[in-house]
């Protein structure tokens, strides 16, 4: 069975805290 | 000097004049070319659904997840970090003040501070096992994953076994600074790189620049 990830490793993958989108055309 | 100012001609709508800019510059890592780029930035952001020149929650959300309707926690959160005000709009200022921690030279203390603000939900100066339950959840109906709670639970005590150092069910500040230390990768998206050259990224800022070089 694969190591579950870590939670917050999880939880700063969503769009909504990834602000270098704000950079995007 | 200050030819005629640019940021003056809508007076009121914007209002940031060639004090306020360097003032801005002086408070943050950019210089006043930068905060002028970022100025750029700034306008197309705050007048994507309302023209008023603050940026709305809406704009914010519709920026980073193309729409703008819907929920996000983690969108509610960054905006609420951002509107330092808390008057539910983001001015200039709070813009500058928050990328400024994003800035690939800003003090990792900085930015170690802010994740840990934007985690800890209520606000109660520690991140607890029911946030983190929380956002999890969130972070898997925004992408469409599906795991079973028993492996959510896994995933969190897990988490918590590595992160809650002093073993009291919770993520003080402390722990959580001793954490990402041990896992920087969790701090990776608390730097855009593209703040180190956002002049070349809005280069318009030359066409509207107050200050000669």
């Amino acid at each position: 069975q694969p190591t579950p990830m870590n939670a917050f490793e999880l939880i700063s993958m969503s769009k909504g805290l990834n602000l270098g989108n704000l950079f995007d055309e | 000097g200050c030819f005629e100012c640019y940021y003056n001609r809508p007076k009121k709508k914007f209002g940031y004049d060639c004090a306020d800019l360097a003032r801005l510059a002086a408070e943050s890592r950019f210089n006043v070319n930068e905060v002028e780029a970022l100025y750029e930035l700034f306008k197309k952001l705050s007048c994507s659904i309302i023209d008023d020149g603050l940026i709305h929650k809406e704009e914010l959300q519709l920026a980073l997840l193309q729409t703008p309707s819907g929920e996000n926690l983690f969108l509610d959160r960054v905006f609420d970090l951002f509107d330092e005000k808390q008057n539910g709009v983001i001015e200039f200022e709070e813009f500058i003040h928050a990328l400024n921690i994003f800035h690939p030279y800003a003090p990792i203390e900085d930015k170690i501070d802010f994740a840990f603000r934007l985690y800890d939900l209520r606000q109660t100066g520690f991140i607890e096992r029911e946030e983190v339950k929380q956002m999890v959840i969130a972070i898997l109906i925004e992408s469409e994953m599906r795991l079973s709670d028993e492996l959510v639970e896994e995933i969190i005590d897990k988490t918590f076994a590595d992160a809650d150092a002093d073993g009291d069910g919770k993520i003080d500040k402390k722990d959580w600074k001793e954490f990402v230390i041990r896992h920087p990768s969790l701090l990776k998206n608390m730097t855009l790189p593209y703040l180190k050259d956002i002049t070349t990224a809005f280069p318009s800022f030359v066409f509207n620049t107050q200050v000669e070089d």
